[in-house]
């Protein structure tokens, strides 16, 4: 039985994506079905795994919205048992169209129930707001796992963050629980990056991973050939981290 | 009569809040009087210039949506002749409300009629999203900035940005242009940041600022202490590229 992982935080730009796709390869390169389900109408995710965003003939949007089979939307990529369900900027209609819906927060929720006996992880890529395909994802989700850029504004927006897990927890989805917290973009040579671990090591006392993810230019690189960065440079600073995170996180989940 | 321009890429964290403060200093430096109008729930231009977010009485929420009297929500900064309607994470209601009001998406042009005479320039920071908000921001500016950071990511949602751009030109404010693309977090030391620029500068012939921001860490690090990067270390190269750039603009938007 699948777990849902929710990688969310509204501050644009702090590695949701990056930590997305990664984290799933890591996970499948170790064994485990993953699918990814790219709930950003961006659709990085969907590009990143090497599925052209441009030409989805079904996508995300038409499962969630008009219950089309997911099997239709999901794709395959290069890694074995690492899936995708694509998506595009036709997912914005879905923000929209989900105001006026019955049980609006919880679409994705009962879109992923047939799905979750077909995989080991189901990661959703949240986009960078708190709006309704967030809050869907939180519903959705067992865990979430935050990336946290090691920058003032993204520390600063851990706390409302924080508060839209419990306000979810309290109302949409009692087992939800903050899997984890993980400092991102972690540059050694600036003085910032150590003030930022500092400061939340200390405030969210064993939240935080001990893996941390360092600033290096391969992952950056890696989107744009389609593939993660542990196909695109499977030794470099960025992939080991990232298989470091997948071994801690399996470590912390089996305690549950 | 001001100019009232939005700082706009859905994409997140490519530098919107940053430039919008940092440019909105230079410019009051210059002599310009200019009001930034915090549109993103996140309220990050609100703590850079200053301003606690989390003690407002009234903010841009009131303003946009109940008709408060904008000088009971406009705050001044440090830096004389720069304003801001400060926000926070209240305003996440109003992208909910606004989908049920009349003529949605011109609330804010309205709200901004009254206040144009009082200023040279009005800028608006907008959220990392392409909902209702942003559409507000794009149907009352007249002209569009677009940060570009130097990563794959940025300029692959440069199409996206662009087409919404155009719809709203073409059915709700047909004055809109692009006044340029900035490039941000530009890193001489990476081999992408070049590919990038000449990537954008190729497609995107004339609208690319000449004016590049480099990656500095003094940018990062002011807001922390609630100051533009102007105030908080004047000759560093940030500062010194948004000043630049605070020229640059004023010169390209004297030929309109
Ligand atoms: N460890 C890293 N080292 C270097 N660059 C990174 C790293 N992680 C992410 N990046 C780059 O930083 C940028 C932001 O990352 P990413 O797009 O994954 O963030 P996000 O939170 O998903 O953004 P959004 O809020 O737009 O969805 C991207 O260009 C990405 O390639
Ligand atoms: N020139 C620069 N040099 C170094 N760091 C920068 C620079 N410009 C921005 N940053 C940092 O990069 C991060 C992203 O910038 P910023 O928050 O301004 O982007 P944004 O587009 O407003 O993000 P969001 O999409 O969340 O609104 C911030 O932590 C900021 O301090
Ligand atoms: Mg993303
Ligand atoms: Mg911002």
């Amino acid at each position: 039985m699948a777990q849902v992982i929710a990688i969310t935080n509204q501050k644009g730009g702090v590695g949701k994506t990056t930590t997305a796709v990664n984290l799933a390869a890591a996970l499948a390169e170790q064994g485990y079905k993953v699918l990814v389900v790219d709930l950003d109408p961006q659709g990085n995710a969907t590009m990143a795994l090497g599925v052209d965003k441009h030409t989805l003939d079904r996508q995300t949007y038409h499962v969630l919205m008009h219950g089309a089979p997911w099997r239709d939307a999901r794709r395959t990529t290069e890694i074995p048992g690492l899936d995708v369900l694509p998506t595009n900027i036709e997912l914005t209609g879905a923000e929209l169209e989900l105001v006026a819906v019955m049980a609006r927060e919880t679409r994705l929720q009962q879109m992923l129930a047939p799905i979750r006996p077909e995989y080991d992880v189901i990661m959703i890529d949240s986009p960078p707001s708190l709006g309704l395909l967030t809050i869907n994802a939180l519903t959705a989700a067992d865990t979430v796992l935050v990336p946290l850029q090691c920058e003032y504004y993204a520390l600063e927006g851990l706390s409302s963050l924080i508060n839209t897990v419990d306000l979810v927890r309290g109302s949409l989805n009692p087992k939800l629980r903050i899997s984890g917290i993980l400092l991102t973009m972690f540059d050694k040579r600036n003085r910032l990056s150590f003030q930022v671990e500092t400061d939340v090591r200390e405030h969210a006392k064993g939240l935080v991973f001990t893996t941390v993810i360092p600033r290096n230019v391969r992952v950056s690189e890696s989107p744009s050939f389609g593939k993660p960065v542990l196909l695109y440079d499977g030794l470099c600073s960025g992939s080991l981290a990232y298989r470091e995170l997948g071994r801690e996180l399996m470590e912390r989940e089996s305690g549950y």
